[in-house]
């Protein structure tokens, strides 16, 4: 149960790290798009 | 009848010296009480004092987590309105736990016994002694989460005393609400029911069942399916009395006070222990009657079952004996104080005939164990025996479906914001909260490992007391 809890945490906070990159890269390329 | 146990002096907890020994050289195991939730209970004589207790003999094989909890609940707790634990003994694949013994056995085993319900006088003298117990319990942050006739036991000199912690919890600060749904259908509070968080007052919705109970002899929705009782609880108005005019205002008011269905507007043990009904309560020696009726029953059972025994055993003189230890004399079957045996039966609300009287099978229920994953639901039945009851079956397939989600949902966001809140955020904001991520996650970590750790330590202990041969604790 605790690896299983482990996992669920572990790919939870991957999978927001992933969208909070995803949505720098998308400001990043908006702001090159507007300069 | 002997009224009163007199021993010589009080027992607190089993010595280490006697700790050490083999249980059968400090008990005599006299005769079988009954079935508990895990396994059979025998009334034992402490040879050093000679003082009777009462030992729950559960196989090893059981869920020993659930066990501990209950030892280590019992343990914790030091009131005279509460069962005491002395201490315990791996003996061969069984663990022996050592409680307070209390004579005239659960308040619904006196019920069945002298097939008569209780008067108010009776009523009044138990409730008194099991709020106290509550109001303890409560302020130790417990909570029972299975009060009923059955886990109320009275002692021979009709002091009453909260037993069976299998299924209480623990409230910490940081949880002050349990959402596990816990207990037995019929004295379920409504706010158990709907799993929306209860605290120590769903301890108080079951004390007004259970005065219910005392009085008709079962609780409110009893004749009805379970089921559907675990439906009507939460949405009827709080059950009553089936003729109120039967009963005095005081007794009547007690009772609605106890069964609000709004936990925060019912009223806590120390209140309800200023009630008119509970202040105007007479001396304990209203009990003696009832006591001594059903110890007298207790004894005429036992002398039948001994007669029946001896016949028996004249009968197989020649047959293999088997190694009962220093057992005195177990009974071929139970000495008439089992409680209301396990889970609901298939048929559920069906009276069946049980030593000549007739009672109602009604077990209790744990559901959703907040001890285990969230979502996770969990059942255990009193007796293996039991075919397993339709609500059951119901809850168990509600289990599959929340694993089921939880599975589809284990890549949601650790943050309660959504990606369309993201968006709103500015450049700085994702940036720090990028960089705050794997503190957060190493502290989320630490902190489940730190719960399973609590968890998992007292089954550490107690493996490795048995590996170094410390039989006993």
């Amino acid at each position: 149960l605790f690896m299983k809890e482990l996992e669920r945490i572990v790919k939870s906070y991957e999978a927001y790290r992933q969208a909070l990159l995803t949505e720098l890269d998308v400001r990043k390329q908006r702001q090159q798009w507007y300069a | 009848v002997q009224l009163r146990n007199n021993p010589r002096r009080q027992l607190k907890k089993l010595s280490e010296d006697s700790l050490t020994k083999q249980p059968e050289e400090v008990f005599d195991v006299l005769e079988k009480l009954g079935e508990g939730s895990y396994g059979s209970v025998f009334k034992a004589h402490f040879k050093e004092t000679g003082e009777i207790v009462a030992i729950k003999q559960v196989p090893v094989e059981s869920d020993l987590q659930e066990i501990i909890k209950e030892i280590s609940i019992m343990q914790q707790c030091n009131s005279p309105h509460v069962v005491k634990y002395y201490g315990s003994y791996f003996k061969n694949s069984d663990l022996w736990i050592v409680m307070e013994y209390c004579a005239a056995g659960s308040v619904s085993d006196i019920i069945r016994q002298r097939n008569k319900t209780l008067i108010e006088d009776e009523i009044a003298a138990i409730l008194q002694s099991t709020l106290k117990g509550l109001e303890y319990l409560h302020f130790m942050r417990k909570i029972h989460r299975d009060i009923k006739a059955g886990n109320i036991l009275l002692n021979s000199e009709g002091q009453a005393k909260l037993a069976d912690f299998g299924v209480a919890g623990q409230l910490t600060d940081t949880m002050a609400k349990r959402n596990t749904v816990i207990g037995t259908p019929f004295w379920m509070a409504p706010e158990v029911i709907q799993e929306i968080g209860y605290n120590c007052v769903a301890d108080i919705w079951s004390l007004g069942i259970t005065a219910i109970e005392m009085a008709e002899g079962k609780p409110p929705y009893a004749d009805i399916h379970p089921m559907r009782a675990i439906f009507m609880i939460p949405t009827n108005p709080p059950p009553t009395f089936r003729n109120p005019d039967q009963w005095s205002e005081p007794f009547r008011d007690f009772v609605s006070q106890c069964l609000v269905k709004n936990p925060e507007n019912r009223a806590a043990a120390t209140q309800l222990l200023q009630h008119p009904f509970i202040k105007g309560v007479k001396p304990n020696s209203v009990l003696r009657t009832l006591i001594t009726e059903a110890m007298e029953f207790k004894l005429k059972k036992q002398e039948a079952q001994h007669r029946e025994q001896d016949a028996e055993d004249e009968d197989n003189s020649d047959d293999d004996e088997v190694d009962r230890g220093t057992m005195v004399r177990a009974g071929a079957s139970d000495m008439g104080t089992v409680r209301a045996a396990g889970s609901l039966g298939s048929t559920p609300g069906t009276m069946i005939e049980h030593d000549g009287t007739m009672e109602l099978q009604l077990g209790t229920m744990v559901i959703n164990s907040d001890d285990e994953d969230p979502g996770t639901m969990k059942h255990h039945e009193e007796t293996v025996h039991q075919a397993k009851p339709s609500f059951l079956e119901y809850f168990e397939q509600k289990e599959k479906e929340a694993i089921k989600n939880s599975d589809n949902d284990s890549r949601k966001l650790p943050a309660e914001e959504n990606i369309d809140t993201m968006r709103s955020w500015s450049v700085e904001e994702l940036r720090r909260r990028l960089a705050s991520l794997d503190p957060q996650m190493e502290q989320e970590i630490e902190e489940i490992h730190q719960r399973y750790q609590a968890k998992r330590q007292p089954i550490l202990d107690a493996i490795e007391a048995k590996k170094r041969r410390q039989q006993n604790f």
